[in-house]
């Protein structure tokens, strides 16, 4: 028990160096176990640093920061025990152009590497683009939800609807 | 294991029976606010197992039954039906499809069928985590959750560790 | 000290059901007093029915929805009893397009009634449209923030860049 | 009152002394994830008399001093001033400005200065909560807060009602 919870640590921590580096672009980050020596009594910490900071706590980081650092932990977990499907609601409301292109590349290679079906909630033009096909949804008759195929244009046109 | 389809009727804002098809890659849900989205990822917890109705926005549970709306009357019953491809355990062998149900009377409680058969809550939890996708583990990520994960306290975040591992 | 908080409590729930209406374009709320007859001992309780949908606990609002409502708040209070300064910082995260725009709507004419001055954090385009002027904040070194005064062009481009 | 201007220095990523001009209107204040906007709401809830290290997303007070970076090394000192501009009480007569500022210390602590003269926190307080624009009051909507008032419990709520009353 103890010793597999240590090995999904070490698998999980090494995933996440590599996903934070890639979703900032660089900077450094690390998982801690509280007590090395007990894992299943021990707290599971989060180190980083972005690039060309300083290394602080994880409290400080801006909102779009604590975003990219909580995916990159999210498809650490992923990469190192894959599930059939992972679903995604509005993570990218707080990131930036920039850091949603770096999210979007990073998501779709986890999606190659272990084939997993992903299910993105989203508002952001930049996300829906990288789509493999869109489902909108739509209240015509207030107060009941109904689901349609869309195309990108379309998306964007309800984006826009007042 | 593969999800392939999850089927709506009477859950939340989807009053009328609406499927949705989980194919390969990513499939993007978009539209306003309030027009049922999170509602739909709500739907995939609950009939995975999510037990807590606060996990689903709710004060109770019978809170994801069709309320009405100023067109029409509420309902009384709920359903959310998963389409489960093998192979999966002794569940289903290789490309075999089979169905798992939650549905939820009001005043009566939930219940939960796979292959036509009433299961427990648990059993269907415990399926779910052994591939590690369950209702409340890392593979659904709910709205403002994700931020909630680096400020979450330590041993919170190594529970999540735990149900991956 | 008991009928003024009754008397605040009556004008911010006035404001509160005129605003929600505006920002949900329609639909009614209401602020209630759990103990009417104790207001310091009273929690303040939200009631909200955005247009065509049926009333219920206002946990079961979607994200955006949540935000409006919210917002219909803050701006209620301050209607009620006006501020020197208003700061803001990222409310539109979880608005769609036409949300944006009555929520900016809303907050133009909050400050042209009460002549208060307002201070908005935002990374969406339509709402530095809205703004008498804008701040860049910038990183050129790494690690130490500056401020710079930009156009609205300028804070496009700044919005794109990788 | 009016608050008509803003100065960072050594506060958080604001290394070098940086001021803001807060005119009539809408001012917007835009850039890049982790450039330091909502850094700037926090000097501003901080001058007020913010009290609580948490509050600021910190773990203790000294968080807030400047703490190097790649290229630099860390501070000792920060320092945020505000200026008003009456009619304030009998802080400041029509048209008139003032300043007032607060200044930590790594290792020695904070301390408030107004119109030259050290004052106490509470005193600060005060000042803003008559014009209901304090640290904590419904005037500054920190990043991720606007959803919580509503998710929030009753009792909170009313307590930001009694603050304006
Ligand atoms: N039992 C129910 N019956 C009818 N409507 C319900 C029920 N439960 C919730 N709703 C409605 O569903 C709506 C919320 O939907 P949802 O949270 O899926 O929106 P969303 O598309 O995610 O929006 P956003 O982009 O703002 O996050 C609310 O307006 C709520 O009133
Ligand atoms: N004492 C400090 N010294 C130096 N840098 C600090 C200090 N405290 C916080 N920071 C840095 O400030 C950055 C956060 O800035 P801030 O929260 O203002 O970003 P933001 O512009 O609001 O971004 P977002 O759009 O993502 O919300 C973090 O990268 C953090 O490392
Ligand atoms: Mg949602
Ligand atoms: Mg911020």
């Amino acid at each position: 028990g103890r010793e597999r919870l240590r090995s999904v640590f070490v698998e999980v921590d090494r995933h996440f160096r590599a996903l934070f580096a890639q979703l900032f672009g660089g900077g450094r980050a690390e998982l801690r176990l509280t007590e090395p020596e007990d894992p299943f009594a021990a707290g599971l910490e989060l180190v980083a640093m972005p690039p060309g900071k300083t290394l602080q706590h994880v409290s400080l980081l801006s909102g779009g920061e604590k975003s990219l650092a909580g995916l990159a932990l999210v498809f650490a977990f992923f990469l190192a025990r894959p599930s059939p499907l992972c679903v995604l609601d509005e993570v990218d409301a707080a990131l930036d152009d920039a850091n949603v292109e770096r999210f979007l590349d990073v998501m779709e290679e986890v999606a190659r590497t272990t084939q997993t079906r992903f299910l993105v909630v989203s508002h952001h033009p930049l996300t829906m683009a990288r789509m493999d096909r869109l489902y909108g949804v739509t209240m015509l008759e207030k107060g009941v939800s109904r689901l349609v195929s869309v195309s990108l244009e379309r998306a964007l046109e309800l984006r826009a609807t007042a | 294991m593969r999800l392939t389809r999850l089927r709506l009727s009477g859950f939340k804002s989807f009053a009328d029976p609406t499927e949705i098809e989980l194919a390969d890659g990513l499939t993007g849900l978009v539209g306003p606010n309030g027009c049922g989205k999170s509602n739909i990822v709500e739907a995939l917890r609950w009939v995975m197992g999510e037990s807590s109705a606060r996990g689903l926005r709710g004060s109770e549970m019978e809170d994801v039954v069709f309320a009405g709306s100023a067109s029409r009357a509420s309902f009384d019953v709920a359903e959310v039906t998963l389409w489960i491809e093998g192979p999966c355990g002794d569940i289903a062998g290789p490309g075999e499809q089979v169905e798992l149900s939650r549905r939820i009377v009001r005043g009566v409680g939930s219940a939960f069928r796979l292959r036509g058969r009433e299961v427990r809550a648990r059993d269907v939890q415990n399926l779910f985590s052994d591939a590690s996708t369950g209702a409340r583990s890392a593979a659904i990520i709910g709205q403002g959750e994700i931020v909630r994960l680096v400020d979450v306290r330590a041993d919170e975040r190594r529970r999540l560790l735990e149900e991956a591992a």
